[in-house]
């Protein structure tokens, strides 16, 4: 499977 | 030697649990172009907003005393989501740096 893109992940609390 | 280098100031924000929510989002990690978590948005209305001293840009270098460099996204907004839902503690103590101009 193709690498994750962790580039754009963003995490909402 | 000579020249100042500029040093970017870290700033102990404590955060009182005081809303629902924290009220932020961040993005970056280890492993990403941004290495450590910068905040994004500040809501309106959620205990970040409330205590006045959060901005967006800044950077978050440690959690309740817990150092962020070297964890990747997950790990880092699990230790954010947990100390915000801790009974044990009223507030988040975040060490933070200015965005640079």
């Amino acid at each position: 499977s193709p690498p994750k893109d962790y580039e754009d992940e963003v995490t909402f609390f | 030697t000579g020249s100042p280098v500029p040093v970017p100031t870290a700033t102990l924000v404590r955060v009182v649990k005081n809303a629902n929510t924290l009220g932020i989002a961040i993005e970056g990690g280890a492993n990403t172009r941004q290495p450590l978590p910068r905040i994004v948005t500040i809501q309106k209305g959620g205990s970040a907003h409330n205590c006045e001293q959060l901005k967006v840009g800044q950077v978050i270098l440690e959690v309740n005393g817990i150092p962020l460099r070297g964890r990747e996204h997950k790990d880092v907004a699990r230790i954010i989501a947990e100390a915000f839902k801790t009974k044990d503690k009223d507030h988040i103590d975040l060490l933070v740096t200015e965005p640079r101009i």
